[in-house]
């Protein structure tokens, strides 16, 4: 039988408790223990002030601090669930959380259409898809001409936006991913599956007494 | 495949910025 007893000060500020992390999501206390570990490598990359600010998640995500990227500035700031600028280690885990391939189709499905709703209107408009494909032309090698960025939105866009009015509503959204699953690849992590093997460590900074699976 | 047979959020997809899992590497 698992018992956890919690040990006090241990804990920055801004660290929650990993049994109650693990009661809210789909993590096991030794896998919360061990995001603790990648947490406090990315959170202290540039200030070891226990927060991971925008300019460490895009160290960590690019392995460069400079890189300017639209969808690493989206993720960043869905991941800063309480709009304070940085994400802390709750934030963390509980949006990595809808990464996990155990989590339930539907979060993934709402994440998705909140990371392409830039302006978070509850409609993914056309203008913003055109915003987002110039964005990855940038970042990429790809060049398209203007007509076929246009091709490739008209083409989206009678597949996606089923009542035609320009935009892409959440049951629209729904009914398009559930005809396109591989559009949903992004939001799975296999790599949460073996988070407490990619960083062991967790063991020796384990803040229960005793770890249940 | 060429990209004009995909569909825009299958392109989008494909952003380095949406690729979480170099986060884990080490």
């Amino acid at each position: 039988m698992g018992c956890f007893h919690s040990k006090v000060a241990r804990q920055p500020p801004g660290h929650e408790d990993p049994v109650v992390l693990a009661s809210q999501t789909a993590f096991s206390v030794s896998e919360v223990e061990a995001l603790y570990e990648l947490f406090k490598m990315i959170s202290s990359s540039v200030v070891d002030d226990g927060l991971i600010s925008k300019e460490e998640f895009q160290l960590a995500l690019f392995k460069n601090r400079k890189k300017e990227n639209l969808f690493a500035n989206r993720i960043f700031d869905l991941f800063d669930v309480k709009q304070k600028g940085v994400i802390d280690f709750g934030d963390f885990v509980r949006s990595l959380n809808v990464f996990h391939p155990n989590a339930p189709q539907e979060d993934k499905i709402n994440f998705a259409f909140k990371l392409y709703d830039l302006d978070s209107t509850g409609f993914i408009e056309r203008q913003e898809v055109k915003q987002m494909l110039i964005a990855l032309l940038c970042e990429s090698e790809m060049k398209l001409a203007d007509e076929t960025i246009e091709i490739i939105l008209d083409k989206t866009f009678i597949e996606a936006d089923v009542d035609q009015d320009g935009k892409i509503d959440k049951s629209e959204w729904q009914n398009f991913v559930s005809r396109n699953p591989s559009l949903l690849k992004i939001m799975t992590l296999p790599y949460l599956r073996d988070i407490t093997t990619t960083f062991p460590s967790f063991v020796f900074n384990s803040e229960v007494d005793e770890i249940a699976t | 495949v060429a990209p004009v047979t995909m569909n825009a959020f299958e392109l989008i997809s494909t952003s380095q910025g949406l690729n979480l899992s170099t986060l884990f590497e080490k």
